[in-house]
């Protein structure tokens, strides 16, 4: 699909909310 | 943009720096409120929401994992100074449920329910074969460990006898083959070299507690203690302390690694904590 110029292009992936980063390890 | 659900909710980013520091103090109010075992520091926010509370305020509904430090919760180190207990020692995980209601500036925690889980075996052995695995405090191993190292202790030293008041503690260790345990002692009113029957020792009114790590090592003809304690320096209570809820109410969920201690629950096993309100 071709993006006229001018277009917004498509909104990337949005990053998920959570869960949250790991501060020291994943069990 | 955070999204709103209509549901009278919010979802926030769990990396959101006003909930990273609602989270921080839900972990702070764990460690004041847990009564056995060691502290914790947060690890991950799993989940929030932001539910919206009339006429004011707002609550924070948050999902954290914790992992246990090496710190027992009467050491008075802070507990973000004391080192994270790492897979190869056997790590201990916290999930928590906090409810935080935010108002006029205040934090106020209403909510905390927490079950601690021992990693798994498989997870220790990947990285480490020959390292000790957590086993029940009422293990005949564990037991005797603890006698012997209490009993140790006591005989070195020629001041205050010292009784058990919890094991926090204890693995199987199978290079070299043998049993090493954490425990925590106070002192009595009794002196060590003459005491006749232990029962008729008090403990003392300002309670001065000890800290011990100790292993009973098999050894051909026989077996090798050591032990080593410190003391829990008393510290001047903050003055929020005294604002604390109700005293947390324990009650013992199904041990994970069926360590049922018979002094007291270990991290590693659930625990959950239900508290009352503390600003």
């Amino acid at each position: 699909k071709v993006v006229q110029p001018g277009m917004a292009g498509a909104a990337g992936p949005v990053a998920p909310l959570c869960p949250g980063r790991v501060r020291h390890f994943k069990i | 943009a955070p999204h709103n659900t209509g549901l009278g909710f919010k979802e926030v980013a769990c990396d959101d720096p006003e909930v990273e520091q609602v989270a921080l103090l839900a972990v702070d109010y764990l460690n004041q409120h847990l009564l056995h075992g060691f502290s914790h520091v947060l690890n991950r926010i799993d989940k929030v929401k932001l539910w919206f509370r009339r006429p004011v305020g707002v609550v924070y509904e948050l999902e954290l994992d914790t992992l246990e430090t090496t710190c027992h919760v009467l050491d008075p180190t802070p507990p973000a100074n004391c080192s994270v207990r790492q897979v190869t020692e056997h790590a201990v995980e916290g999930d928590c449920d906090f409810h935080v209601l935010k108002q006029d500036g205040k934090f106020t925690v209403f909510h905390s329910q927490c079950h601690s889980n021992p990693d798994s075996a498989e997870d220790v052995r990947k990285l480490c074969p020959n390292c000790g695995l957590l086993i029940p405090f009422n293990d005949t191993n564990v037991v005797r460990t603890v006698k012997a190292a209490l009993d140790t202790f006591n005989a070195q030293n020629n001041g205050t006898y010292f009784k058990l008041v919890e094991i926090s503690r204890a693995l199987n260790v199978p290079l070299p083959v043998s049993t090493s345990v954490e425990f925590v002692v106070a002192a009595t009113d009794c002196n060590a070299q003459e005491v006749t029957d232990p029962a008729k020792c008090n403990l003392l009114a300002e309670k001065q507690y000890g800290f011990c790590k100790a292993s009973l090592v098999q050894k051909l003809g026989g077996e090798e203690v050591s032990v080593a304690c410190k003391d829990f320096q008393k510290q001047p209570q903050p003055a929020s302390a005294n604002t604390a809820g109700p005293a947390p109410a324990v009650d013992q969920a199904a041990p994970a690694v069926d360590q049922a201690a018979p002094a007291a629950p270990s991290a590693g096993s659930p625990a959950s904590l239900v508290v009352g309100p503390m600003v």
